[in-house]
């Protein structure tokens, strides 16, 4: 880029120059800026189009003057000019041409070419930086207000926010800037975290307000995660979600918002209070069923019709006893599995067997199909069995022999 | 049989043909077990027993025996040195193992059990046991034989022959059949008594009657009247799926 700066001038300047003369001539710029030509001086021959003489001058392959005749510099700096510069980082070709002859002498042109630094900031095809954009020779940086930091992507100014309130038993968590609207483009988490016999509630204020769209959708949202679920997302202006229990000691809250919109966001309180075992009922109930047990409570879960304690291989028992924990678990603590049948022992040369035998479900409620593989057997009752809930199959269809009935022989001749 | 016709392979496919150690019959009344007379295998050991199926011609040799795993003769069921009832003449074989069921193996199926035998209901007998044939007696056929008859009023069957100058019973656990130069005969023990009758083209047919006893074949001549008794198995249906669930 050294070249950079220079004159730029039609062969034989400024004694005239001759017929069938040429000039190619092309500069590129580096990146963030663009090459320009400042012609003082043209005087070439005129003509419709500029079809006889002529200098083109074009960036990246489109054209972006055609001159010929004679201009004065009045008429260069104003009109012309201006329109002489490269896109930044791109290449500017001027080309000179002459044709056999002419009516008179003309001197050509003289144009003063150099590099001039491109302002990104007022690109907006360019510049991206949702606060502020600052240029300099070469490129641009952007910067955010107070409050925000710059994003990884180096152009969004996200929200400060977020914390680790670890260890506190209780404490209030808001929204950046709450009351006032809160940050665009904010991606907060809050971590909560207690002992393992405390639970955190939380309270929200009134105010609550999270943008949502028209058709109720979150714009923006606020997610609550605790060990076992995710409660959200919560968004919308009123009624401010209800006041949660989350049964966890450790919890993560999410607030995230996109770049527009004027909402003030949320504000809550959280607290602490012993741990309660929740009433279990995957697949099973319990007997006095209560919506909390506190510490050293028992209980005893039955799991649903169909379904057997997992305690034990062979054990197809559907009910055990357990006991609240300080941690809020219930202990001990077995799953309610569905009972499986099982594929019926049929035998191998049994002349009743199953129809697809790999793809048949043999859970509890499912149904498998039997046929009979010899002609001389008819099936009984139904082609299929169910599974019931004691692990046994409904009563399975019979092969019966084909009685009485000697096959017609042939007669023919 | 008397004035009977040659069987073809598989018009007959539940009849089984014993061998040894007596000479009779039986019907295949499943894939694993078979329906006979009493007096024919009562008292022998179950490995004596030669029992064949799927066949119609005695002197083919290619034919395995099947074996025979129980024999369960009926409790009810008396023999005496000169048998005078046959009351209860009936009896289970139980195989060893399946028989694979085919075109010329096939069970008969059981009446109902109220089913009840009418006179004049035409069934078919069927047996290799004696017959008259080319103005000739001969102690057993090679070639299944069977053959049409009615059966007789109770009047007619009450009227018992005498063998052995003794009187014989008849029971209500009978019932018998025959008709001018038709009967079955001795040899054709323990083999089935099918209704419909096999010319009729009807089907399914039922086991209706076990060959069980009657007057010598010979006796009165090739053309008399003749006249067989049969266990009538609609009595004894329920004993034998008793028997069955509990072998089961």
């Amino acid at each position: 880029y050294s070249t950079l700066l220079g004159w730029v001038e039609s062969p034989g300047y400024p004694k005239g120059y001759l017929p069938h003369t040429s000039l190619n001539w092309t500069r590129c710029a580096p990146k963030g800026q663009t090459v320009s030509i400042r012609l003082i001086h043209l005087d070439l021959e005129n003509s419709q189009d500029c079809e006889n003489d002529a200098v083109k001058i074009s960036s990246n392959g489109n054209l972006i003057a055609l001159l010929c005749g004679e201009r004065d510099y009045e008429e260069l700096h104003e009109t012309v000019n201006p329109l002489l510069f490269s896109s930044p980082g791109g290449c500017l070709t001027l080309l000179f041409h002459s044709d056999y002859s002419n009516t008179k002498r003309h001197t050509g042109f003289r144009g003063f070419y150099t590099l001039q630094d491109f302002n990104e900031c007022e690109d907006e095809e360019i510049n991206k930086c949702t606060h502020f954009c600052h240029n300099f020779i070469g490129g641009y940086r952007c910067s955010c207000r107070h409050g925000y930091h710059l994003d990884e992507d180096k152009h969004t100014c996200a929200g400060d926010c977020g914390e680790n309130l670890s260890g506190l038993k209780r404490g209030q968590i808001s929204s950046p800037f709450w009351p006032g609207e809160y940050a665009e483009n904010a991606n907060c988490k809050y971590t909560l975290s207690v002992e393992d016999h405390l639970q955190l509630e939380l309270h929200f204020s009134e105010g609550f307000d999270v943008e949502q769209s028209p058709e109720g959708d979150c714009m923006d949202e606020l997610r609550i995660e605790t060990h076992s679920e995710t409660l959200g997302p919560f968004c919308g202006n009123k009624p401010p979600p209800p006041p949660l229990l989350t049964h966890s000691s450790h919890v993560q809250i999410h607030f995230i918002s996109d770049g527009s919109g004027t909402n003030k966001g949320f504000n809550l309180h959280f607290r602490t209070r012993d741990k309660v075992c929740r009433p279990l009922t995957s697949n099973s109930n319990m007997t006095l069923l209560k919506q909390e047990y506190h510490r050293g409570e028992s209980a005893t879960v039955t799991c649903d019709l169909g379904y057997v304690v997992d305690s034990a291989p062979g054990n197809l028992s559907r009910q055990y006893s357990t006991t609240c924990q300080s941690n809020g678990v219930w202990a001990p603590l077995y799953a309610c599995e569905i009972v499986d049948c099982g594929r019926p022992n049929l035998g191998h040369d049994s002349i009743l067997q199953l129809v697809n035998p790999e793809d048949q479900n043999t859970k509890y409620g499912s149904q498998i199909q039997f046929y009979c593989t010899s002609n001389f057997y008819t099936l009984e009752g139904h082609d299929t069995s169910t599974c019931k809930a004691d692990g046994e199959w409904t009563l399975m269809p019979k092969c019966n022999e084909v009685c009485g009935m000697p096959e017609t022989s042939s007669t023919g001749r | 049989i008397l004035g009977g016709k040659a069987a073809m392979l598989g018009e007959i496919p539940w009849q089984l043909l014993i061998t040894e150690p007596n000479f009779g019959a039986a019907s295949l009344i499943s894939d694993q077990w078979a329906v006979t007379a009493a007096h024919v295998v009562n008292g022998v050991a179950k490995e004596s027993i030669k029992l064949y199926g799927g066949l119609i011609d005695t002197t083919r040799t290619d034919v395995s025996p099947i074996p025979v795993e129980k024999v369960i003769v009926h409790s009810s069921y008396r023999e005496a040195l000169i048998q005078t009832n046959y009351n209860n003449d009936i009896a289970l074989i139980k195989f060893r193992s399946k028989v694979k069921l085919g075109p010329n193996l096939l069970p008969i199926c059981l009446p109902e059990v109220n089913r009840g035998v009418m006179e004049g209901e035409q069934g078919t007998a069927s047996g290799w046991g004696a017959s008259f044939q080319d103005n000739k007696w001969h102690r057993t056929t090679d070639i299944l034989q069977h053959v049409d008859i009615p059966v007789m009023s109770l009047t007619e069957c009450r009227k018992t022959p005498r063998l052995s100058n003794k009187a014989m019973t008849f029971t209500n656990n009978m019932f018998c059949a025959g008709g001018k130069g038709r009967d079955s005969c001795k040899g054709d023990s323990g083999g089935p008594f099918v209704s419909p009758m096999l010319s009729s083209g009807v089907g399914p047919h039922y086991l209706i009657g076990i060959v069980s006893w009657g007057s010598p074949c010979g006796k009165g001549g090739a053309t008399g009247d003749k006249k067989g008794y049969y266990t009538k198995v609609e009595n004894y249906v329920s004993w034998i799926n008793e028997i069955k669930k509990n072998e089961t």
